[in-house]
């Protein structure tokens, strides 16, 4: 399941630690 | 544009905020063009007999691109637009991925179909569809290609427009529903569910609040809004189990948002 979410967890994720 | 507030009343700042985190619609529109338009070149170049080293090297997908195709990347990239969209919001900042993910899995297909049913609110053609690249279909021509199914989806959809035109449903009013459909009180097992309860509240005290301001004329606007939102979701469920079916003959572009978004729900 985790894997089928990759892509919109990758785009949340994106440029937070900036 | 939605009409102003009368003097001596305010818009609720909640309102104005929400109108602030509205997307471009142009540079989305030249965004997506330009994705599908690199799209079609890459199809192009791959079907030319002279790029037979193109071809073995895009083996690994091997689409052909049919308007079906073309409507899924089409809306892929809207879904993409979508996230953005929800990343901009104050109150989405505020809860972990895990939760932003949930509200997005459970509401992205209202999303895209509220993106399209305001597009055609703008558009004001009985005709004719207006999609998100800015090109305008001929609503006989899109019902003459398509099957049982998705025509009656698209009929929906023009009732929808057209009781939502009825009363004009301005921008501002579009913008709240947005984020009465992300922020579901009813998503289960969020780690933070309060504020997913409190924002939901939130939202619904501004648009009341707003639509009593800016049309005093109609006290019962806020009622005959909401009552949209049931036949929005069913629209959206039966879009789902259309697109569920399309994957499942093998018609979706695969390894996109969309997919991943309808494998998450399904699972």
């Amino acid at each position: 399941k985790k894997k089928d979410n990759a892509l919109l967890r990758y785009l949340l994720d994106k440029d937070d630690n900036v | 544009s939605p009409p102003l507030a009368p003097p001596g009343l305010m818009v609720p700042a909640l309102v104005l905020e929400f109108v602030r985190c509205e997307q471009d619609e142009l540079l989305v529109q030249s965004k997506i063009s330009a994705h599908l338009a690199h799209l079609k070149q890459e199809q192009n170049s791959r079907s030319t007999p002279d790029n037979q080293e193109q071809n073995t090297r895009h083996a690994a997908k091997p689409e052909r691109l049919t308007t079906f195709g073309l409507m899924c990347h089409m809306a892929d990239q809207t879904l993409f637009s979508i996230v953005e969209w929800a990343r901009s919001c104050i109150f989405f900042k505020e809860l972990k991925v895990g939760d932003q993910m949930k509200l997005l899995h459970n509401c992205w297909s209202e999303l895209l179909v509220l993106d399209y049913i305001a597009r055609q609110l703008q558009h004001g053609k009985e005709d004719s569809v207006l999609l998100i690249t800015g090109q305008e279909v001929e609503l006989a021509s899109l019902l003459a290609q398509a099957g049982v199914t998705l025509s009656g989806m698209i009929q929906m959809g023009q009732e929808l427009v057209h009781h939502l035109q009825e009363f004009q449903l301005d921008r501002r009013e579009t913008a709240c529903l947005k984020h009465l459909i992300l922020f579901n009180p009813d998503v289960k097992l969020l780690e933070n569910q309060p504020h997913v309860e409190s924002v939901y509240e939130q939202v619904n005290e501004a648009l009341l609040e707003y639509t009593l301001c800016v049309y005093p004329q109609f006290p019962d606007r806020f009622n005959q809004i909401l009552l949209r939102l049931p036949e929005l979701r069913v629209l959206s469920a039966q879009a789902e189990d259309y697109l569920c079916y399309k994957h499942l003959s093998g018609e979706v572009p695969s390894n996109n948002l969309l997919i991943e978004m309808l494998h998450a729900k399904r699972t």
